[in-house]
């Protein structure tokens, strides 16, 4: 049990590393066994964003406390993928250029995954493939408007475009 | 394998039988606050089987069903069904396409179904049970696990990779 | 004691419904003390937007819950406002809509106070009088970039405008 | 009253002197992810006297002082100036402008002063008491109390409305 731990904590955090310096562009990040028995240890985390020198992940920004706690779901999420994954307004606190890193670590992994993300981010939508849209009647209750395919695939096929 | 459509009918905010269907790569959904996107989502988590209301942000399951709304009345039962395509023989079946349904009655009494034969809860969760989806899997990432995962202390994180292991 | 706090309780209700059909656009919402002595009880929140039925708040979506809180935290800053209000991306879960509603709440209280808004929301910044932008050196040290007046000033004084 | 200036010298990501200029109206505050918005935001938390280290994302208030960054090296002391137009008298001082200075060196030891004269940490408390101004009034909103005033119980709800009142 406690080789297998290794094993999968030793993936992970190679995993970790780099989507780290994937969604950051740059800087490191690590993850360290607190002491003691490693069938019980916490699991520490350090991170330094490009040119900065603070470790300690409690001064780091709203925006990349968010990114760090990606590149470690997403590390977790490998060891284990699923053949599709939702995610739910994830890029709400992360500025134009790293949405547009985070948009492209999603299309690197759509190889194997597929990906449902729920946003309100304008730049996330124009990386989509197909935007769902939904909307509420005053009454209450939900409807789907039509999909549209994302201009870049328009432009490819020439098809129909829902005017909003 | 991949999801390639999601139906829902009586489920929190969609009392009419509403389908949507994906397609692989990346697909926003998008809608203005409140409009039912998240209950998507949760729609999902049901449907594969999650047993504590709490996650689906209520107190008691019976509050997944349409409660009415305007002129709308409330619904009878909750339904949702949720269709992959068995492309890679992931799932442990000959089906090539593999739809699951969870029907709630406001009655409390529940119904599964695997490709319309009915079965039992845990068939559903045995069906996915290797497939790194089901209750505890990152199939479903949201922003409160992200801000979670860091604030939480080393020992709750550590219960993370060992789920993962 | 007793009689202050319930004056207080009073006056902060009285401004949340108020602030709760401004945020909105509609719906309603309301408090209430939880039974037993006036002096310790627990204070409840229901909010029901336009067209819902429902009104305990742990159904609502991300964003209507925050336009909720905002719409308490703003009831009890009314009770003792201060000069000046920093808000520090109060506006992430908005939609656009909302946002707009939420900047047209604090163009209303600009008579008596002044808000310094951290967003990353275009359209807050539009709605901004001015704006202030930070930017970060490669190696770590934050500066400020020029004030921008924002475009309706402008169209008013035709002063300068730094491009970015 | 009103906000006019606030400066920055050693505090947290601003190594060298820093003055923002502000004006009545609503100010946007723009930029990057950890360009260091939120640093401006504690440095007037911190010069209106806030002695929790955590609210301020750190164990230790030295954590406050530029930590040095490339070729700059860590700061030996932080300030932070807060410049009001004492427009209204709200402020019990003949002056029309206020300046509060708060400095914090690495040994440890702390200055205060307001209008350049020397004071103690309980003075500047003071001259903000009947403001509106200080730790716990909400002349400082975030996005975590935002989530916590609505997910927190009714009991601690009620202690914010205790201190409004
Ligand atoms: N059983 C139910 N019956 C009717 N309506 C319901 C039910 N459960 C939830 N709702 C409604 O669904 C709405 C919430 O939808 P949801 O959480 O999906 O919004 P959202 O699109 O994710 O919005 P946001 O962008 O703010 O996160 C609430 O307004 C709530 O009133
Ligand atoms: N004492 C210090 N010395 C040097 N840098 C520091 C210090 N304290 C914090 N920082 C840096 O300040 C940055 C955080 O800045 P801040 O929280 O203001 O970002 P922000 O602009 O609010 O970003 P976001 O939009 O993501 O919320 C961190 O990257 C951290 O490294
Ligand atoms: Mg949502
Ligand atoms: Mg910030």
């Amino acid at each position: 049990a406690r080789k297998r731990f290794l094993d999968t904590f030793g993936r992970v955090h190679g995993n970790f590393q780099d989507l780290f310096v994937r969604l950051f562009g740059g800087g490191e990040a690590r993850l360290e066994l607190a002491d003691g028995d490693p069938l019980e240890a916490g699991i520490k985390i350090f991170a330094t964003p490009r040119g900065k020198n603070l470790s300690a992940i409690d001064l780091l920004s709203g925006g990349e406390k968010a990114l760090t706690a990606i590149a470690l779901l997403f590390a977790l999420y490998l060891e284990r993928p699923s053949p599709f994954c939702f995610l739910d307004e994830v890029d709400a606190p992360l500025d134009d250029s790293n949405v547009g890193r985070f948009a492209d670590l999603l299309e690197d992994f759509t190889d194997r995954t597929q990906f449902l993300v729920v946003t309100h981010n304008k730049l996330t939508m124009e990386r989509a493939d197909r935007l769902y849209g939904v909307t509420m009647e005053e009454e209450g209750s939900s409807r789907l408007v039509a999909v549209e395919i994302a201009a870049r695939e328009m432009e490819k096929d020439d098809g129909p475009v829902t005017d909003d | 394998m991949y999801l390639s459509g999601l139906e829902l009918y009586g489920f929190k905010s969609f009392p009419t039988r509403t389908k949507l269907t994906f397609s692989p790569g990346v697909m926003a959904i998008v809608g203005p606050n409140g409009c039912g996107k998240t209950n998507i989502v949760d729609a999902v988590r049901w449907v594969l089987g999650e047993q504590r209301a709490g996650i689906l942000r209520s107190d008691k399951m019976e509050n997944v069903i349409f409660a009415g709304a305007g002129a709308k009345k409330p619904s009878k039962f909750a339904e949702v069904t949720l269709i992959v395509e068995n492309t890679l023989g992931l799932l442990p079946t000959e089906y090539s396409e593999v739809a699951i349904t969870r029907r709630l009655h406001r009655s409390g009494e529940s119904e599964y179904m695997i490709n319309r034969r009915t079965c039992r809860l845990r068939d559903i969760r045995t069906l996915f049970a290797d497939t790194g989806l089901g209750p505890d899997s990152y199939s479903i990432i949201e922003l409160a696990m992200v801000e979670s995962i860091l604030s939480g202390r080393p020992e709750e994180r550590r219960r993370l990779f060992e789920e993962a292991a």
